[in-house]
This record gives C-alpha cells, sequence and structure tokens, in this order.
C-alpha cells in the first residue's frame, strides 16, 4: 500500500491511498496474476453509513467486510491502513485472545469504532493511539485532518505507539514530514528494503509533481496525487484500488485499479 | 483504471443484525467468489487452517464485539455463505498476516 497526506494549497489536506492487497502463495502462474487481488476488485465498493437520514462517515470497502481501511468523516478526519512488514507478528496477541483475553481490538473493529465514536481529530488519534490491538502484523495509521493542515502517520505495535511521523516536522521538503508524509510498508526511520521500495520513487513523483506557492509552501492537486499513485511501483500487480479522500467534502472517490504483468 | 465503484448505504438506525441483509443479498455472488479465493489461499499454505478455522471461529466470534458479530451474522444471513467463513473474511487481516 502507499498512503499519502498532503497540502492542498488552500489551508487544508488532501488524503489519498492505493490499497495493495494480495497473498504470499497467492500468485496464479496460469493467468500472471495475483488470484485475491483479482478476486477482491469486484467486491469493491464504497458504503455510506447513514443514521437520521445524514451520512455519518464513508469507506472505500469489500462486500462482506464491516471494518475500515479506508473511510472519512466529513470535515472532521480521515484514515487509512497500511500492513506494517518491518516488525516481527504480535503472536502473543492471538494466543492470548484464544486463551480468553478478550479486551484487545481486532484491526477492523478498533478502525470502525474509531469512526463510530470519534467525531473530531484528536479523539481519533487518541483512540488510535492508546487501544490495545490483537495484532498479528502490526500497522501503520495514516490519519489527516479536516479542520487543520495536518497529515500524520502512526506506527503501531501491540500494545504502543513506536514512532509518529506529522507534516511540518521535517524541513526538507523533499522528504515525508515536510508539507507531506508518504507511507508505504516499512517504518519511516528504516530504508525500505531494495525489493520492495516504493518509498523513494513516491517521493521523487511528490516532488516533481508539487508546485510552489509565493510564500515558498509546496503543495498538491488530486490530480497530481492521483498521478503520483499511478507510476510505477507505487502502482503495481496488486493494487485493488486508488482513493482519493475530500476530507471537507467527505467523499471518496474510488477507481478500481489494474497493473499488467511487467 | 478499470471502473469506478459502485455506493451503497448501511442503515445504522437499523439493528445490526438487519443492517447488512439488503446488501449482502445482492452481492452474494462477489461475495462467495471472494471468500472462496481467500480459503483456496488458505488451503494452500496449510491444509488443516480452514478446518480448524471454520470449527473454531463462529464460538470465538462470540467474544466479539455483539455488534459487529451481529452484522457479521447479518451479512451471513443475506448472503447464504457460512458465518465461520464471514467471520473469517472480517479477520482476514491478522489470520492471514500470521
Amino acid at each position: 500500500c502507499t498512503s499519502i497526506v498532503a497540502k492542498d494549497g488552500k489551508g487544508g489536506v488532501i488524503h489519498a491511498r492505493n490499497m495493495d492487497f494480495g497473498l504470499f502463495l497467492g500468485f496464479d502462474f496460469k493467468n500472471m496474476t495475483w488470484s485475491l487481488t483479482e478476486a477482491l476488485r469486484p467486491s469493491l465498493i464504497n458504503i455510506d453509513f447513514v443514521r437520521d437520514g445524514q451520512t455519518q462517515f464513508t469507506s472505500a470497502s469489500f462486500i462482506g467486510y464491516v471494518g475500515i481501511f479506508t473511510a472519512v468523516r466529513q470535515k472532521k478526519f480521515s484514515l487509512t491502513i497500511n500492513e506494517r512488514f518491518d516488525v516481527d507478528g504480535g503472536w502473543v496477541g492471538i494466543i492470548e485472545w484464544l486463551l480468553g483475553k478478550h479486551s484487545a481490538h481486532w484491526l477492523g473493529f478498533l478502525t470502525r469504532d474509531v469512526f463510530e465514536k470519534c467525531d473530531n481529530f484528536k479523539c481519533a488519534q487518541d483512540y488510535l493511539m492508546q487501544a490495545e490491538m490483537t495484532l498479528v502484523s502490526p500497522v501503520y495509521f495514516v490519519l489527516a485532518s479536516g479542520e487543520d493542515p495536518i497529515g500524520q502517520i502512526i506506527v503501531r505495535d501491540r500494545e504502543d505507539v513506536s514512532e509518529v511521523v506529522t507534516i511540518g516536522q521535517e524541513e526538507d521538503k523533499s522528504k515525508s514530514g515536510s508539507w507531506f508524509v508518504l507511507q508505504t510498508n516499512y517504518d519511516p526511520s528504516n530504508e525500505p528494503p531494495f525489493f520492495d521500495d516504493r518509498r523513494h520513487p513516491g517521493l521523487k513523483c511528490m516532488s516533481e509533481l508539487s508546485s510552489n506557492a509565493a510564500s515558498g509552501d509546496n503543495f498538491i492537486s488530486k490530480e497530481g496525487l492521483f498521478d503520483v499513485l499511478s507510476t510505477k511501483p507505487n502502482l503495481n500487480m496488486l493494487t485493488v484500488y486508488t482513493s482519493l479522500i475530500d476530507i471537507k467534502a467527505g467523499i471518496i472517490e474510488t477507481f478500481v485499479r489494474e497493473c499488467p504483468f511487467p | 483504471v478499470l471502473s469506478k465503484p459502485n455506493t451503497a448505504k448501511i442503515n445504522l438506525d437499523l439493528p445490526p443484525i438487519e443492517r447488512w441483509i439488503e446488501l449482502s443479498r445482492s452481492y452474494s455472488n462477489q461475495l462467495k467468489a471472494t471468500i472462496n479465493n481467500v480459503i483456496e489461499l488458505a488451503d494452500k499454505i496449510d491444509s488443516r487452517i480452514v478446518p480448524f478455522v471454520q470449527e473454531k471461529l463462529p464460538k470465538l466470534a462470540e467474544t466479539l464485539p455483539q455488534d459487529y458479530v451481529d452484522e457479521m451474522k447479518s451479512i451471513s444471513s443475506g448472503s447464504g455463505l457460512d458465518f465461520g467463513d464471514i467471520v473469517l473474511f472480517n479477520v482476514f487481516y491478522e489470520a492471514f498476516s500470521a
């Protein structure tokens, strides 16, 4: 996956993501495709969760899945989830759950809870940082605010937050943490492996496609972000969809993607 | 870009046990194809995984938050798919990361 939150030049941020999904052993040599990726594409759907006739939040989801991987609460916040490959899994969480400790959260239900219970960015941030999780594979939460130009990567272990990267903490404008944050599937403080480096191509695209205001602030358009996420290897054979999130409008524009065998 | 997905509504004013029935009935073929694919892949990894999950998860699912258990039951009811399969699909991030 690749998730990006970037300044939009209008005082806010745009949030976008590529959702990559595949499974080890899942390559179909006959058709030269990843079979789970192919199976998931037709089951993609945008869901408006409605209460009292009003949309509370909107998600880009798969039919049959009640949790959240990509969602927005209008004007308040948006959230995307990236799998974290860097760290050994929290096997102990699953074992504890099987042995009867049921207080920890499963990922999909935790993220759904955030949208059910939180009406602002701070609440969502606290919830995602503090909840105990049943994680087998730790996770990156990429969170954006609809009220302030805030974008944040929260690097989660089962019990703790191991790292946070926020827009504005980095001076070098070619790096994540400057006027944008960009997260793939590896810890921000470590280099990604050479065989799966989507970070540096993504950073290069962000630099090349950004605009520069008179004030010296960089920003990017929705179309620019879409181009970043359409560039290989950020777009790859495991990419199921690309979502562009307009937090103020509460709209997720989702595109089913395909990337042919090289 | 291949296409843009449809948009559906889930009415949170309905009891959780009813929320997903209509949607999962309309998309039961897609859901069956996806879940069959997930099960086939799990079988490739280890043929003991699916029988274990199908046997244990419905009981273990009762320990998950009740609203979400009911929502998964409503998906099972609408699509005609086994409840254990729906639970598996909903915890597959953790299950398959393992």
